[in-house]
């Protein structure tokens, strides 16, 4: 029979859960909703060569390619490439309650930049 | 590798042996310098500390945000109402106000003529980067059941909503009107009356406000019970389980301050 091989573990650049909560500080008090959010982060490797899946532009190529041959170019980071909004519902410092959208808190994809 | 982050930085915690004071004065102010950066980040000059806990939320602002972020899909239908696309689309920012009751005043006009109740709104936390692109004034009215009546021929309502232009003087004053419904008293829900004109003006001149007035005309002279249908004052016995908080006038703004997308309805992630 085959031999069974272990799972190799991914160190690629990829988007990792980060879960956000708002209660470690005690500002669920004044944030109604939500209660924390899941905000993501990136980590991981950008290997030589840039497979494309691991989103990257000409520039992150182009200076891996150089890191490859002189170690004092740092090689590309795993960085996010997309990110989305969420919404909240809190009150303010004058007691009123607002609802709104806040830009870039939530990673939607990572990449090698 | 914990993927449930505190938002109090490891370095914060730490503790040196020979050093613990100095730690703890160093990670006091790490923390409060970063609590700074994060409310800044929302928008906030300081950090916001409710009067009340827990907090008085106007039911509709929590629909809104269930609406919007797709968590209303998920609440059986309790939402009695629809999401307002249109307004939403063009605000990043929705604000609830409550009128400043000690300023309620009703006006006397004179024998024969309706009772308009004026209500004024310190609007002064709306920031000035922030352009308002529609306000509403709800009100709530509840049903009045007739005994051994007909309610489709009795209970004929109209509601009027005023700006009011000048200070008021003793039985005069001077008004525009913004909006106005005829309702039947035969059932129970939220009224959603458009004063943009008025609100938007008050926010882009960012000057004193004479505030809105609301009159409730009884059409079909029914002595009875008058004045308990649309709710816009606080009753002087309330009634068991009815919270004033969630009954009385709600003023919403809709605003975009330029940074970020509209509040435009989502499905869950």
């Amino acid at each position: 029979s085959p031999k069974q091989r272990g799972r190799k573990r991914n160190r690629n650049c990829r988007r990792h859960a980060l879960y956000v909560d708002f209660s470690d500080v005690g500002w669920n008090d004044w944030i109604v909703a939500p209660p924390g959010y899941q905000a993501y982060y990136c980590h991981g490797e950008c290997p030589f060569p840039l497979a494309d899946h691991l989103n990257s532009t000409n520039h992150a190529i182009v200076q891996t390619l150089v890191n490859s041959v002189n170690n004092n170019i740092p090689k590309a980071c795993c960085v996010p490439t997309e990110l989305s909004a969420i919404s909240m519902l809190y009150l303010d410092e004058n007691d009123k309650v607002v609802l709104k959208n806040y830009q870039e808190m939530v990673v939607e994809g990572c990449g090698c930049r | 590798e914990s993927n449930h982050a505190s938002l109090i930085p490891e370095e914060g915690k730490k503790k040196v042996p020979g050093l613990q004071g100095r730690w703890d004065a160093q990670s006091h102010e790490l923390l409060r310098d970063f609590e700074a950066t994060l409310l800044h980040m929302f928008g906030l000059k300081k950090r916001p500390r409710p009067s009340r806990s827990p907090a008085a939320v106007p039911r509709y602002m929590l629909d809104l945000y269930r609406l919007q972020s797709g968590e209303g899909d998920e609440s059986g239908g309790e939402i009695a109402f629809e999401y307002p696309e249109r307004s939403a689309s063009r605000a990043n920012t929705v604000r609830g106000f409550h009128h400043e009751e000690h300023m309620e005043r009703v006006h006397e006009l004179g024998e024969g003529e309706a009772t308009p109740l004026r209500f004024l709104f310190n609007l002064s936390s709306i920031p000035e980067d922030e352009l308002l692109s529609s306000a509403e004034l709800r009100l709530y009215r509840q049903q009045i059941a007739e005994a051994g009546g007909d309610d489709n021929k009795t209970g004929l309502h109209r509601i009027n909503v005023y700006e009011v232009l000048k200070a008021p003087r003793p039985g005069q004053l001077i008004t525009q009107l913004l909006d106005t419904r005829l309702v039947r008293h035969n059932a129970s829900r939220w009224e959603s009356f458009d004063v943009s004109p008025a609100v938007l003006r008050w926010t882009r001149e960012r000057r004193p406000n004479h505030g809105l007035a609301v009159e409730v005309l009884h059409l079909d002279r029914t002595p009875r019970r008058r004045g308990e249908h649309v709710r816009v004052s606080r009753s002087l016995h309330q009634e068991p389980g009815e919270d004033w908080e969630q009954l009385r006038p709600l003023l919403v703004t809709f605003g975009h301050d330029g940074k970020g997308h509209p509040l435009t309805k989502r499905t869950k992630r």
